[in-house]
């Protein structure tokens, strides 16, 4: 996180605010709700209250304005800069102002108020940009459900470094983005899409592609802004060009970047019994997919969709070298590459022996 | 009809400048020698790609540009 040059802050921590004019895109109470709950992000972990006033002057003004509009800061049409704020102060210190011309939402089409919000808020309180990419204090915009949405532990410090921790005993925690050179990373899931290999973890994932050997890290949400975060498993089944993500006992069927109608589905499809309550990892091979549950495995036949007889098996006997609980697995050339902790182990499908165990985060370029 | 390397390359570099002047101080160069501005801009470019974790180029490459379309607060990235 950064704290805005000088540590400017508020002396006083019962903030007032007012919303001087609204959208004609969400009702006002759409848009009361989105601003109330955007400032409840940043009071839950600091000892800062927020009340709304409708007269007078507020240390928080809020107004969504076009273009040039008075602060030397003009805002440029749809798209672009999307809001900003001032840092605490009098006059318009605190204040936040939203780009009139943008589709302000209450979902995940962009862009959604209180995402938005949140963030500039963060700026009124006195925090700048964090290069952090999973912290609300990002510059870029990035969709997360709001429902869901927990302050990520970088914003948490920031405004915690200013104001002191919350109140109440005890003291909220939020999530951390995962470090690609972090020796003890382990992954959720991995798959290959089309000639990239997707590595996920928590709300995001990294995206390796394969002659560039380039890793970039993303949200989930920023391509499926439909899917959970943590996912548990995925595998790509190169002859239908889908790739199908699970978690828990739903799954999710994609081509490419679009959801396929009719998901989520339960895994009694593929012939599970309801004992089985999740799947570690998944992975498609010559018109048959192998799941992986605890230490077994179950193999699913492709065009007769059903489970084969004879499964499932313990994972050590249908890959002897593999006695461990699989996390991820995928398919490259004639491997299975198995993920178990921050380790991994190259499965040679030819001679159906372990040739290699590594590091997971060499994938990861580390 | 694809638009011509030249209009492109004068395109990105509005983008660039643009770009670092609002969000990383670029200081305006109507009074600076082209050299002087192209080292500034190279310089805030290494910026930019520093806090975004891109490689310091100090170059306008693909994914710098990328990440320069991207929508974001109005707030600068460096400074008050």
């Amino acid at each position: 996180f950064r704290l805005t040059p000088g540590s400017p802050k508020w002396t006083h921590t019962n903030l007032t605010y007012r919303i001087i004019n609204y959208t004609p895109q969400l009702s006002k109470t759409t848009v009361e709700t989105a601003i109330e709950k955007a400032f409840r992000v940043w009071s839950v972990p600091s000892p800062l209250t927020f009340t709304e006033i409708s007269q007078g002057e507020a240390d928080i003004n809020i107004a969504f304005v076009p273009r040039e509009h008075g602060d030397n800061s003009p805002f440029d049409g749809p798209n672009g800069i999307l809001a900003h704020a001032f840092q605490p102060g009098q006059g318009i210190g605190g204040d936040a102002h939203f780009d009139s011309e943008e589709t302000w939402t209450q979902d995940s089409r962009n862009y959604n108020l209180f995402l938005v919000a949140a963030h500039e808020f963060g700026h009124s309180l006195g925090l700048s940009h964090s290069s952090d990419p999973g912290a609300l204090m990002y510059p870029n915009y990035a969709y997360s459900d709001p429902s869901t949405y927990s302050l990520p532990q970088d914003d948490i410090n920031g405004i915690q470094t200013l104001y002191g921790p919350s109140n109440s005993p005890i003291q909220p925690t939020g999530p951390s983005t995962p470090t690609a050179c972090d020796p003890h990373l382990r992954f959720d899931a991995v798959t290959t899409l089309r000639g990239e290999i997707y590595f996920f973890k928590d709300k995001y994932f990294w995206r390796r592609h394969p002659q560039l050997r380039e890793v970039d890290l993303n949200f989930i949400s920023l391509f499926w802004p439909f899917l959970p975060n943590g996912l548990q498993a995925a595998y790509e089944d190169f002859d239908k060009d889908l790739v199908f993500l699970f978690k828990g006992r739903q799954y999710w069927a994609l081509s490419g970047y679009d959801i396929q109608q009719g998901y989520p589905r339960d895994i009694a499809n593929y012939g599970f019994p309801s004992s089985v309550r999740a799947i570690d990892a998944a992975v498609s091979y010559r018109g048959k997919t192998y799941f992986f549950v605890n230490n077994q495995c179950w193999r699913y036949d492709n065009s007769r969709g059903t489970m084969d007889p004879g499964y499932p098996r313990s994972i050590s006997r249908a890959f002897p070298g593999i006695n461990c609980r699989v996390d991820a697995v995928f398919l490259q050339n004639s491997f299975l590459l198995f993920f178990s902790g921050p380790q991994y182990f190259a499965f040679n499908l030819v001679t159906h022996s372990v040739t290699r165990a590594a590091r997971s985060n060499l994938w990861l370029n580390c | 009809l694809p638009v011509p390397p030249e209009d492109l390359e004068e395109k990105n570099a509005k983008t660039v400048e643009n770009y670092l002047r609002k969000f990383y101080h670029l200081p305006s160069t109507q009074f600076q020698s082209a050299r002087r501005n192209s080292t500034m801009v190279a310089e805030k470019l290494r910026e930019m790609q520093r806090f975004f974790g891109l490689a310091e180029t100090g170059k306008a490459d693909a994914a710098t540009l990328e990440m320069m379309g991207k929508p974001r607060c109005g707030v600068p990235d460096t400074g008050d």
